[in-house]
């Protein structure tokens, strides 16, 4: 499903280089239910832009289905990506200027479902996230942790093989979190593969495996036997 | 210090009228450790805008150290804000454009401090939060925790008599979250006055009081004990 081997991604920023990731190598299953933890800065949302297809790395290798994703152009990445990925930003990256319901129809539209089917599928979602009231909202008139089940509800809408979710929760209380990952849970149970990454170890306990990043390295790849 | 009497807030968004805050009534005094908890949408961010002076209420009075704030004039708020309030946003609001180090100089920029004891004033904040390696990164070559804990350096640097946190730990892991509290708790020996909303209970327990806000009400306003 997921294999990446010996993974590198340099920043060049101005005169000094940043090497984010040096080196990772593992492989995911389908249906898996990872968890990617480790500090603020260790590597986490570069490794999720990687295997989200929304950056190249610096060197190494990565295998989406078999496929290695350097031999695939834009157009095909973009397709692979809209067709296979759910994809939930650290930062939501919502467009302001359109309402939630237009932000969740987004990746639907792109992947040509029609008008009358997109609105009912994106109304579900954000109904599904506790969002049935603020469907003409747009961002600047949303919480914080509101704009965060927004773009977990454009993840989902799409159906994706896998959901790939940089601190789905972040933003939300405790209750509000529970009810996302009881959505992912449900996912899972269906065969979408959940790769999460998040700091609160009470989310992480709904994974079954976790991967533990520190200074740009996978330290730790394991099980979790309490489930 | 913090007076605050029926304070409502009401968003008109379209044709719907969102009422965010129905009335709220608390005094806080100098010195307090506040954490405002509750769920997503519950109100929080909206009275904390309100109490920073980054937004007006609809109906209701603030009085900050006894200065009633409808009675102020732009320039005033302005000024008063700059003075005495440090804000850590929930979506950390850095300017793009600017590195680390231009961000946290900005409020001594404005309060007219000197460009020597300005740039060594907020090159100490970046260390003191553990950037002192990313002082010319800009905003989107950090990631969401080192952003997080730039908007956190911005909000101390300019020694405020009060610190109004919007989920300051959200972006972070538990190591980096408790290093930012322990900041917190060192500005609150030194006397200043600590609002933190918040949705994780570690971080609540830093507090001595704890207000619980509920679809715009605060609904219970509790001391803590186990201090
Ligand atoms: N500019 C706005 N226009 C319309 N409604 C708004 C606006 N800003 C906030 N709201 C609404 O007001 C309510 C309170 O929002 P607020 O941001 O205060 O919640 P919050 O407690 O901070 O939530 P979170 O924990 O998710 O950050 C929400 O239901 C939200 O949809
Ligand atoms: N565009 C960029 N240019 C330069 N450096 C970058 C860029 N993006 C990230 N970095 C650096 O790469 C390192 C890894 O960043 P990354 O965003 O992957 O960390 P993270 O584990 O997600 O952290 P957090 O938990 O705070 O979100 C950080 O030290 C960061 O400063
Ligand atoms: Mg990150
Ligand atoms: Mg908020």
């Amino acid at each position: 499903m997921i294999k990446v081997s010996n993974l590198r991604k340099v920043y060049s920023t101005g005169s000094v280089a940043v090497e984010a990731l040096k080196g990772v190598t593992l492989t995911m299953h389908k249906g898996e239910f990872v968890a990617v933890m480790g500090p603020s800065g260790s590597g986490k949302s570069t490794f999720m832009n990687l295997l989200g297809l929304l950056d190249t790395p610096t060197s190494g290798n990565y295998w989406l289905e078999e496929r290695e994703v350097s031999s695939l152009n834009k157009n095909e990445l973009a397709s692979l990506r809209n067709q296979k990925l759910g994809f939930v930003f650290q930062a939501f990256n919502l467009i302001p200027a359109l309402t939630a319901l237009k932000n969740v129809e987004l990746p639907m539209l792109y992947a040509g479902v029609k008008p009358q089917e997109r609105r009912q599928r994106a109304l579900l979602a954000l109904e599904k996230v506790g969002l049935g009231e603020r469907l003409q909202h747009r961002p600047n008139e949303l919480s914080g942790g509101q704009n965060q089940r927004v773009a977990i509800a454009r993840a989902i809408v799409n159906r994706p093989s896998v959901i790939m979710a940089d601190e789905p929760t972040g933003a939300l209380d405790t209750k509000t979190g529970e009810e996302i990952m009881e959505i992912f849970e449900e996912l899972h149970r269906e065969g979408t593969t959940i790769v999460l990454v998040t700091h609160e170890p009470d989310i992480a306990k709904h994974a079954k495996r976790i991967l533990r990043f520190k200074d740009g390295l996978l330290i730790r790849d394991e099980e979790v036997t309490n489930r």
